[in-house]
């Protein structure tokens, strides 16, 4: 299944 | 800005890839290009104290380089999985067909946007060298063809784009980026639509640019991110 290695938060 | 800097970012990735395809024996791998974007997104956090944070997947076994980009705005979080594909050098993105013990890699994403209630994207890194077709998306969108380096494109639309007559074919630049509604939008779109419109009409503007029918994607309060299993 698809597993995300990186979460890149933006906080605006 | 973080717009600057996706702006920025977008520029790179063109003139990283025309070099390579100047050079007989010089090659730039997706994957590169993904690791190079983590690292100068997490450089951005650390020395330009803008808003932005970087977390990997505390998960051994996860040893890809796909992404989540997640957009807070008024303590609203939007998760956007996105996986990544370069356009190759016949003008294809050969690596949207790719599959994973027999599944679409593409449907793998659909299934888990649909069960954590994000918003499917794929961001497409280009280069592409019709100076006709160039010039008439630069003054469509009234920027530079060069910020087109990374571009991002509803990945529910993206499947319907997938076949014709039945059988799988990967799309070129010239398919994805017509100026049309459902075209992919500058990987610089992301902030300028989120910080002018907010994060639902951000959504709305994006399914109405993409697809109309994609489900509409959750919206999380800060307690309720899931923040288990990441570092």
């Amino acid at each position: 299944s698809f597993a995300p290695r990186y979460r890149l938060v933006f906080s605006a | 800005t973080l717009t600057d800097w996706l702006r920025y970012q977008a520029i790179t990735v063109w003139d990283r890839i025309a070099f390579c395809r100047r050079q007989p024996h010089t090659q730039v791998f997706e994957t590169t290009l993904t690791q190079n974007l983590v690292f100068q997104f997490y450089q951005l956090g650390k020395r330009a104290r803008l808003g932005v944070t970087v977390y990997e997947s505390a998960h051994e076994r996860r040893n890809g380089n796909d992404l989540e980009l997640v957009f807070e705005v008024d303590n609203r979080w939007l998760h956007v999985p996105c996986q990544c594909k370069i356009l190759h050098q016949h003008n294809r993105y050969g690596g949207i067909n790719h599959q994973v013990q027999g599944q679409l890699q593409l449907d793998l994403l659909l299934e888990y946007a649909t069960r954590t209630g994000g918003l499917p994207v794929y961001l497409l890194y280009n280069h592409y060298s019709d100076p006709t077709f160039n010039e008439s998306l630069s003054e469509h969108w009234k920027i530079p063809i060069e910020e087109f380096g990374c571009s991002f494109i509803s990945a529910r639309y993206l499947k319907e784009q997938l076949f014709i007559d039945g059988r799988i074919k990967a799309p070129s630049f010239s398919d994805l980026h017509r100026p049309h509604d459902q075209s992919a939008l500058p990987f610089s779109a992301l902030t300028t639509l989120l910080t002018q419109n907010g994060i639902h009409q951000f959504i709305h503007r994006y399914q109405t640019n993409t697809h109309p029918t994609d489900t509409p994607p959750a919206v999380f309060l800060r307690n309720e991110l899931d923040i288990d299993g990441w570092d």
